[in-house]
């Protein structure tokens, strides 16, 4: 069937294994598929090289918004419990200061366990400070003390941390809404980004929790963290092809410098490997 | 939901008046699908489907007169099977105190699992639990832990102030739980990757030191395909006992349980289905077999 200079069974099997394996999903997976075979033959390209073109142009990313905001940049970091929040704040702090920004952090997860110590830990270490709640203040009262102080002290960059959260309770996406507005209030521009940050070994829930969250907060970019591990974080770059959400960047390891800019051919690069 | 697509596949087949043997691998695509939109891992989708389609093309599904009902059937029922039957208890045997060591990825939820079990121990078996902070690496974890003890009505051992290291927490620990009759430790561990060969050897260390009741994988409910290959290598390098499947309370369908269920055979004892501490329920495989089939 597949003729000479064309990809046999074994190949197509072993294609089919890396593009389920990686997240990519059944749909995606059997679409690729079906263009594999005729544009291998139609190449002096290795069905490697071919299956990493064809991924490519299945998965239109759009490139990150790179537009001047007035100052203080205010980032908005969201995302379900546990996928890296909090650690990518201070990997953005870090990267800020090390670009010779004043950095101010907010900590507007009034609810977890020691959410605020580990915010104040990472300030400590970074040398930035710290926003906590105070007294019962509640997370949307976080965020608008931070925006105003921002502004007021003229810092660069004010990253508002916020509690993980599942999206399908609706009275948590609200205070989402509420922390997003409140923001506005401070500073009409505010926030100027609104990151959803995915863990990278997120399978096919990937879709539900960016249309969710988008159902309260316009998001602005995708942030796919622990891809040092061995998920290759496939069902995000499909949701982010699907929908068009930027993907910003990816997060490679626990310690401050572990955040890299994406990159779509090396994440396809990645993945397929 | 899957009921409906193979209604709708059976619906085209049954117009013509008989079904095939080869009508019923066209039905067991739909049972493929929706088990990898479950977050089923492929391999195992190929080997469970495989099954279900032999089972399938017996008498009772040629001849039925409503075949995507008795498929349902044969799928829910391998699964409940697959998911082992029944709950798998945690194990009680031993001198007091019984140590019970949670282990896992980044993020999956073991610190807050580790408190919910303290208070599910306390709720339902009667136990006085002290919880171990054995995670001396993540920032504010030990605080954590410790925020969470008093809501989990549970003691709690950490480093101290002279720091230390996780097994010395852990051995520490045990000594206080002799002292103070308590029934169970509780350990904390910091999340690692299965590929850390530092934290796996750090790991296996305190495994072998602790020689716990209990070494439970906490997995986290929303992880795709990577989950097996998780739990293969943290069952090679340590004695895995059993594994708590978390974030339960979300729309994820959980397949990742079954395929851990699957491939390593390890008992999935717990579900987490919510932050607080009592947000930890024993896992009922009818009702897990249910939410993985949509
Ligand atoms: N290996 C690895 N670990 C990561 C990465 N990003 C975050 N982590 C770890 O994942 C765990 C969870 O990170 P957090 O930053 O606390 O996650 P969060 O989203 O703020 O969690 P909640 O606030 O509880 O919802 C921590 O142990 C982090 O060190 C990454 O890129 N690679
Ligand atoms: N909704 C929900 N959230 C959960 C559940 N289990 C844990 N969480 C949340 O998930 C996040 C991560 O939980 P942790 O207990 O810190 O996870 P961990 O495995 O100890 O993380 P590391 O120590 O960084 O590896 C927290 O926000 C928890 O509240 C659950 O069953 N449901
Ligand atoms: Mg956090
Ligand atoms: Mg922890």
């Amino acid at each position: 069937i597949f003729g000479d200079g064309g990809i046999g069974e074994d190949q197509l099997a072993e294609a089919e294994e890396v593009l389920l394996g990686s997240d990519l999903g059944w749909e995606l997976t059997d679409r690729i598929l079906e263009e594999l075979p005729r544009r291998v033959r139609r190449t002096d390209d290795s069905w490697r090289e071919v299956l990493a073109g064809i991924l490519m142009e299945n998965v239109p990313v759009p490139p990150p918004v790179r537009e001047d905001v007035e100052k203080p940049r205010i980032t908005m970091v969201i995302g379900v419990n546990g996928a890296g929040k909090t650690t990518t704040v201070a990997r953005l702090a870090a990267r800020a200061v090390g670009e010779g920004s004043r950095v101010l952090l907010a900590c507007a997860d009034t609810f977890r366990a020691a959410a605020a110590d580990q915010l104040e830990t990472w300030g400590k270490r970074l040398d930035v400070p710290v926003l906590v709640q105070l007294h019962g203040a509640d997370a949307g009262a976080v965020a608008f003390d931070a925006v105003t102080r921002g502004v007021v002290k003229g810092y660069d960059e004010v990253l508002i941390d916020t509690a993980g959260r599942l999206p399908n309770k609706k009275g948590l996406l609200d205070e989402l809404k509420k922390i997003h507005m409140v923001s506005g209030k401070a500073m009409p521009s505010a926030p100027h980004r609104v990151l959803l940050v995915l863990d990278g070994t997120v399978g096919q829930n990937a879709y539900s929790q960016a249309e969710q969250f988008m159902t309260a907060v316009p998001v602005t970019g995708l942030v796919v963290t622990k891809l040092d591990g061995t998920a290759k974080g496939g069902a995000v770059l499909a949701m982010a092809g699907k929908l068009g959400i930027p993907v910003e960047y990816i997060g490679v390891g626990e310690g401050p410098e572990d955040l890299v800019d994406f990159d779509l051919a090396a994440f396809v690069r990645a993945l397929l490997s | 939901a899957l009921s409906d697509r193979l209604n709708e596949a059976f619906r085209r087949i049954t117009s013509r008046g008989v079904i095939t043997e080869s009508d019923v691998r066209q039905a067991m695509r739909q049972v493929r699908r929706a088990l990898l939109e479950a977050d089923v891992n492929f391999k195992v989708v190929r080997d469970f489907v495989a099954g279900v389609n032999e089972k399938a093309v017996g008498e009772k599904v040629l001849r039925s007169i409503d075949p995507g009902k008795q498929v349902i059937k044969i799928v829910h029922d391998e699964m409940v099977n697959l998911l082992g039957g029944e709950t798998v208890p945690l194990e009680q045997k031993g001198a007091a105190p019984l140590v019970y060591v949670l282990v896992g990825l980044q993020g999956s939820g073991k610190t807050t699992t580790a408190a919910k079990l303290a208070r599910w121990l306390s709720d339902n078996r009667a136990k006085r639990v002290l919880l171990a902070a054995c995670d001396l690496q993540r920032p504010g974890a030990v605080r954590q832990l410790e925020t969470l003890a008093s809501g989990a009505g549970a003691g709690f051992f950490g480093p101290g102030s002279a720091g230390g290291d996780p097994l010395e927490v852990l051995t520490g620990a045990v000594s206080e739980a002799r002292l103070k009759s308590y029934d169970v430790v509780v350990a904390d561990t910091a999340g690692r990757l299965h590929v850390d060969e530092e934290l796996m050897q750090e790991l296996e260390r305190i495994c072998t030191v602790a020689a716990p009741a209990e070494t439970l994988l906490v997995l986290d409910g929303l992880s795709g395909q990577d989950a097996v290959s998780v739990a293969v290598e943290f069952k090679e390098r340590i004695d895995l006992t059993g594994a708590v499947i978390t974030k339960m309370d979300g729309d994820s369908r959980g397949g990742a349980a079954l395929s851990l269920r699957a491939v390593t055979g390890l008992p999935i004892k717990f579900i987490g289905t919510g932050e607080k501490p009592d947000g930890l329920e024993p896992m009922d495989p009818r009702r897990l077999a249910g939410r993985i089939l949509g």
